[in-house]
């Protein structure tokens, strides 16, 4: 699972 | 950025603007939980941590900086500001938000991806958002009488969860590696719980009569 790739989200 | 997921912050924004020009325009809180607001603030200041650190695009950290902006401004009216203090339904907005509060922290505590400060921090938002709502809700269903912008506001907040979710679902298929349980689950018990709202207020705008919730 790439978490950091959800951070993108507000 | 999908349609869905612009549309969703759109609608967020616009939530947030129909609450601000109620407080500032016509300097009123009426039918407005300050324990949801302060919820609110709180996500906030929590989930935007890597605000300085991480920067992934202009039109992210502005949309952080305009939420962090609004909710603590929202908070600090309907705490300091003399007119607007004076019609805040303090009385039926009893809902004890430490109660959301603790668990969310101790679920985060417990279920999250990383076990660092800052994705604590993050998992307790995206938990204690899903509920920070209920406050306001229950205030609804208490004060019986909603006007149009109380309605508006809810209504916009409603509709910028559901989008969240069509986005999701878009990104599932679009994007490869893309599931996150948490956000999932969280967003869509957080959706659920305007359900009900949904269904009144879609029922009395067809209907053309005001919104009430029945006890």
């Amino acid at each position: 699972v790439d978490s950091e790739l959800l951070k993108d989200e507000l | 950025m999908n349609a869905f997921r612009l549309a969703g912050d759109m609608t967020h924004l616009i939530s947030v603007l129909v609450l601000l020009l109620k407080i500032h325009t016509i300097k009123s809180c009426a039918g407005i939980s300050l324990k949801t607001q302060e919820l609110y603030a709180l996500v906030f200041a929590t989930r935007y941590l890597d605000i300085f650190t991480d920067f992934i695009s202009l039109y992210n950290t502005v949309m952080k900086l305009i939420f962090l902006g609004s909710s603590f401004s929202i908070v600090w009216y309907m705490r300091r500001h003399k007119l607007v203090q004076r019609s805040y339904d303090k009385d039926h907005d009893t809902f004890r938000h430490q109660l959301l509060v603790l668990p969310c922290l101790i679920l985060a505590l417990l279920i999250h991806e990383q076990f660092t400060f800052k994705e604590v921090m993050w998992t307790f938002s995206i938990y204690l958002e899903a509920v920070a709502i209920l406050p306001q809700l229950v205030l609804l269903q208490r004060t019986r009488n909603i006007d149009n912008l109380t309605g508006q506001y809810v209504f916009f907040l409603g509709a910028y969860r559901s989008l969240y979710i069509l986005n999701w679902i878009y990104r599932y298929f679009t994007e490869p590696h893309y599931v996150h349980w948490i956000t999932w689950i969280s967003g869509l018990v957080q959706t659920l719980l305007y359900a009900d709202f949904f269904y009144y207020y879609i029922s009395s705008w067809k209907n053309n009569v005001k919104l009430t919730l029945p006890a």
